[in-house]
């Protein structure tokens, strides 16, 4: 997951709900985490997807071409594993 | 080297559930249910002082592998019950007159391979299709509406329901146990994340339930007892008008079964953490989930 960002966006309309529900059939692999599944995205949702380092351009870009307000929830994804992992092995030394 | 403000592997929690039930025999038996699709054993823990009570809550955790903050809840209130039990009257009455059925980790070969290989693994490790990609989502191999509703035939989906409703033995595991013991089982409740939601039935149809003003006011209920403790806003309804409607799923299942008492809940939080809720919030999630289960608990012991 290095480098992999989570991102979030809460479509406005019909067609950017259609937009969504094609990315994942578009950029691969694109894991939703919110909800379970592309095909459960409905207007004014906030959908949370996983996106792999080298697909993060790629979505950005696709988003901004479609008006697509996004934040980012996970920078590096990567990074926050390791701290909770970090977490863990101190805990059990 | 266990602990309840920690995220445990599997053989640590193995090692708790073999622990714990040895060490509290007058309220923790430990049950074999089923094993896994790689061949782990499957185990409930059957809490309560009665042996054979008329009243019976199920509970399950870990249906999904990533959502780690859900076997973590089920060991907190495991925990927790034989802790205040003698010293906390609620607790006493409730374990003195009804029983827990808990299953710390139903999908356990998820688990396994989320804390070893792939963090968000969600399905089971079933490779029982002729296609290359693996897992089940557990969540929806339940035989009600199977397939029908927002679940998917392809193997390499995320909501993948199966080759065939209970097709999976964590699936088939849970079903057997609850078919066998339901009339006793007067509740169902299931663990996930994220999302901070208390769910009733349906969810496979935006139909309301015949007992849906009861189930809301419980749900009511439970959402307050959370807020109660820390001020944490879950929302509360039905299913399909609250998340999303899906089909497949143990709660509509359960439901069908004729458990009229049947939610899942969606622990903390609201996005921001996702699957990645940090230790540190473990403890304040499990002591407000609490209330909410104890809070059920009164009102099946009492009112049912």
């Amino acid at each position: 997951f290095d480098s992999a960002k989570v991102f979030r966006v809460k479509p406005q309309n019909e067609k950017q709900v259609n937009f969504m529900r094609n990315l994942a059939t578009v950029i691969q692999p694109i894991d939703f985490w919110y909800p379970d599944s592309a095909l459960q995205i409905v207007n004014q949702m906030e959908v949370d997807f996983l996106v792999s380092a080298d697909q993060t351009e790629n979505v950005e870009a696709l988003l901004k071409d479609n008006n697509i307000h996004y934040e980012i929830l996970f920078q590096n994804l990567q990074e926050d594993i390791d701290k909770q992992l970090d977490n863990k092995r101190n805990s059990t030394c | 080297k266990h602990s309840y403000t920690k995220y445990n592997n599997w053989p640590q929690i193995y090692s708790w559930i073999t622990r714990i039930a040895r060490k509290n025999p007058e309220l923790v038996s430990r049950i074999k249910i089923g094993n896994t699709f790689e061949n782990r054993p499957i185990y409930l823990l059957k809490i309560g002082k009665q042996r054979d009570a008329k009243k019976a809550i199920f509970v399950d955790c870990g249906i999904h592998a990533r959502e780690w903050i859900s076997p973590a809840f089920c060991q907190w209130f495991v925990k927790e019950a034989i802790r205040t039990y003698g010293k906390d009257s609620s607790m006493k009455n409730i374990l003195d007159n009804m029983n827990f059925y808990i299953v710390p980790l139903v999908n356990i070969d998820g688990y396994v391979w989320s804390w070893t290989q792939d963090r968000f693994w969600r399905k089971n490790r079933s490779n029982a299709s002729s296609n290359a990609c693996v897992g089940v989502d557990l969540n929806r191999n339940f035989d009600v509406l199977w397939g029908t509703v927002d679940a998917s035939k392809n193997p390499c989906e995320e909501v993948y329901c199966g080759s065939s409703p209970e097709s999976e033995p964590e699936t088939k595991a849970v079903t057997t146990f609850i078919h066998s013991h339901l009339s006793s089982i007067k509740a169902y409740l299931t663990i996930h994340s994220y999302s901070q939601m208390v769910l009733f039935p349906y969810g496979y149809t935006y139909d309301k339930v015949p007992n849906y003003n009861t189930l809301n006011g419980l749900a009511k209920g439970a959402a307050k007892a959370i807020a109660s403790l820390y001020g944490k806003k879950y929302k509360y309804g039905a299913s399909a008008s609250t998340i999303y409607p899906s089909s497949g799923c143990s709660d509509d299942w359960a439901y069908e079964q004729g458990i009229k008492y049947s939610f899942t809940f969606e622990l903390r939080d609201k996005g921001k953490y996702g699957f990645l809720l940090p230790e540190s919030e473990i403890k304040e999630t499990c002591q407000e989930i609490m209330l909410a289960v104890k809070f059920l608990a009164n009102y099946i012991l009492n009112q049912t």
